[in-house]
């Protein structure tokens, strides 16, 4: 995440909507605005109060072209909005040529580009991180909305973490639910908690991300798909069926950026389209990835680079499918170098918040990339997985 | 007041606007503002095409390496010259 500069000197601040969209109701308007506010008092002591007359901290209008700050507004598409950072008073401007809308896969999400705007009202430049809600352009509606933990790292090192916290630190998008919202917090307790295999022996052979955005935990013939905080209901269900033509007891897995699933086992690899075996495979590992030792332990993307980390033992191995050898010379390397972390893992993912989690025997490890080290927590890791993953009582 | 690093990001948008891909408002330094993906990506790999890098439009090592590379920054009458300028 990167900083402007500037910051408000209080944590309580007002706004007001001096100039409505043309094509929404107020009320409704009022409401995405809350929510795209709250997207950052649920990790702060910031608060956010509407007025409708009077000085306030930040002033929101939706505007076209010329409207008085020198940078016009170029019509559908290009610049949606843009706001000034609190040193230059932080008011916000929408360009209502757009189509804003709510809830919708159509035109553009008002909530996400107002959360996004309000962050530079409060002193946060855009990211690097692509995942991240501050970074520099607009993804496209989410139904499910996620502030990125490069959001809550930056909003934080700027206004300090909300003295009255919620959550189970899991993960730091965890707290408190978004007024009249259409998300839900992840990682709630479930409602039910589940008692069965999985729980009982909580190793698993491989977890990874699927294409569609779903994550699925394999263990011996079966799959699970993972929830928020537990698995979705009717599973396990048998990887021959999910997957049909892959063998059970999976070594490692993962979902490529090109949105293929590659599963190992043994020797040999097999390569996915969906649920659907994407050519002649299996083939060996050796063959389709040189310098990757077979029976690995564990595999996944690493979205900092993009490149493949595979794991076997004590040593891991870089792989990058756009250089030639696409393993350097300098690997394997220790498991050592990524502090905190044991050797002989049984899984390994980058989840969607962006943490990196190590999977071995029943417990778990949250490696933090911006350190580069295991996170340090209360309750510490490794935590059990059961009870953390899997819903398990 | 942080006077922190400037993301990646951030250099790519100020350059990119200064030399005609972004609109000029991508380098007010009082505003952040939001693009549509289209619009981004397109800068990117106009760039990356002007270039003569692979045209991905992701701000890769190369496109970074190259946007850091001392150049040629003609300015006309409204400010630093563009690659983009038409000809007549």
């Amino acid at each position: 995440y990167a900083l402007q500069g500037s910051r408000w000197r209080v944590k309580g601040l007002t706004y007001k909507i001096s100039k409505y969209p043309k094509r929404l109701k107020r009320a409704d308007v009022d409401a995405e605005i809350l929510r795209a506010f709250s997207v950052w008092s649920e990790f702060t002591d910031l608060t956010f109060t509407p007025k409708t007359s009077g000085p306030v901290h930040i002033e929101i209008k939706f505007v076209e072209s010329e409207h008085g700050d020198g940078d016009a507004f170029d019509g559908m598409g290009g610049t949606l909005a843009h706001a000034f950072f609190p040193v230059f008073g932080g008011d916000a401007h929408f360009d209502d040529a757009e189509l804003w809308t709510i809830g919708s896969p159509r035109g553009t999400n008002l909530f996400q580009v107002a959360a996004h705007e309000f962050g530079h009202s409060l002193g946060l430049s855009h990211s690097d991180v692509r995942s991240a809600l501050m970074a520099p352009f607009y993804r496209g509606f989410e139904p499910v909305f996620k502030l990125d933990s490069d959001d809550v790292l930056a909003i934080q090192a700027l206004y300090g973490k909300r003295s009255t916290q919620g959550g189970n630190g899991l993960n730091p998008t965890s707290g408190g639910a978004y007024p009249k919202t259409t998300q839900k917090p992840i990682f709630s307790p479930p409602k039910t908690p589940r008692d069965d295999q999985l729980c009982r022996d909580p190793k698993i052979d491989a977890l990874f991300n699927s294409a569609d955005g779903e994550t699925y935990a394999f263990k011996g013939n079966k799959y699970y798909r993972l929830t928020e905080n537990s698995v979705a209901d009717g599973y396990p269900k048998s990887i021959s069926d999910g997957w049909p033509g892959l063998p059970g007891d999976i070594d490692a897995a993962f979902t490529y950026k090109n949105g293929k699933t590659y599963f190992f086992k043994g020797t040999k690899y097999w390569r996915f389209n969906g649920r659907s075996v994407d050519g002649d495979y299996p083939k060996e590992i050796s063959e389709g990835f040189t310098g990757v030792p077979d029976h690995l332990d564990a595999a996944m993307v690493w979205g900092g680079n993009g490149k493949i980390y595979f794991f076997k033992g004590s040593k891991f191995w870089r792989f990058d499918p756009l250089k030639r050898p696409p393993v350097k010379s300098s690997y394997p390397k220790p498991i050592s170098n990524w502090e905190g972390l044991p050797n002989s893992l049984d899984a390994a993912l980058q989840y969607t918040n962006g943490y990196t989690y190590f999977f071995k025997g029943d417990k778990y490890y949250r490696f933090n990339d911006r350190t580069f080290a295991v996170d340090y927590a209360d309750p510490p890791f490794p935590r059990p997985s059961g009870h953390w993953w899997f819903g398990c009582k | 007041v942080y006077t922190g690093p400037v993301s990646t990001t951030t250099q790519a948008e100020i350059y990119l606007s200064q030399f005609g891909y972004l609109p000029a408002s991508a380098r007010n330094p009082s505003l952040g503002g939001l693009l549509d993906a289209s619009t981004w990506t397109k800068a990117v790999q106009d760039f990356q095409s002007f270039a003569g890098l692979n045209v991905t439009g992701e701000l890769d090592e190369e496109t970074m390496q190259l946007m850091s590379l001392p150049r040629c920054g003609v300015r006309d009458k409204v400010g630093f010259g563009s690659d983009n300028r038409s000809k007549r």
